[in-house]
């Protein structure tokens, strides 16, 4: 599938999470915070406030502390996988949060998305992410079973 | 009805995967 077009079915999945931060954009997910925030509505447990404390809120236009963040997200995200879940995620491409940060990377972005709707459809609550998921347009969910069946083939105990 | 019935085995897919989703175990636990 086309990674352009997986970000933005994936940018619209987000749209599912009630968050304060704005992320209706690429751009708006640049600094990492509105998908902090969905991950500890995913996990409160293991992305705990104080966790969500160490997120800068006011990164703005200073794309080191954009990359900061993003990094906190990704290192969360997959020490998630592997503390929580008991699954590493081989062969998968991760995400560069550079490129995210400083070029704001649709390619990368969803690369980084799908790691976090891999939490999301395995987490506790997963119920009701799922069901939101098969609530949303066909075409939308088709992207999202194809992003969750190339992680589950990435997927070794 | 071809349209119609491309549709529904479409739909039919997703369905299966996601409630397939549902019951399968998760957790390092599980």
């Amino acid at each position: 599938m086309d990674k352009t077009e997986l970000c933005e079915c994936l940018v619209q999945w987000l749209q599912t999470f009630n968050l304060n931060a704005p992320h209706k954009t690429v751009e708006d997910l640049g600094d990492g915070v509105a998908m902090s925030e969905a991950l500890c509505q995913i996990a409160p447990d293991y992305f705990s406030e104080s966790w969500f404390g160490k997120i800068k809120q006011d990164a703005g236009e200073n794309w080191r502390l954009r990359m900061s963040n993003l990094k906190k997200v990704l290192t969360g995200v997959l020490d998630y996988y592997s503390e929580v879940l008991g699954q590493q995620i081989n062969d998968f491409t991760l995400p560069d949060v550079t490129s995210i940060a400083e070029n704001y990377d649709v390619e990368e972005m969803g690369r980084l998305l799908q790691l976090i709707l891999g939490c999301a459809v395995n987490c506790d609550r997963k119920q009701e992410y799922i069901q939101n998921i098969m609530g949303m347009e066909e075409a939308v969910q088709h992207a999202v079973m194809n992003a969750i069946q190339e992680l589950m083939n990435k997927e070794a105990p | 009805e071809g349209a119609k019935g491309a549709a529904g085995a479409s739909e039919g897919v997703l369905a299966n995967f996601f409630n397939s989703l549902l019951s399968k175990k998760t957790g390092a636990g599980g």
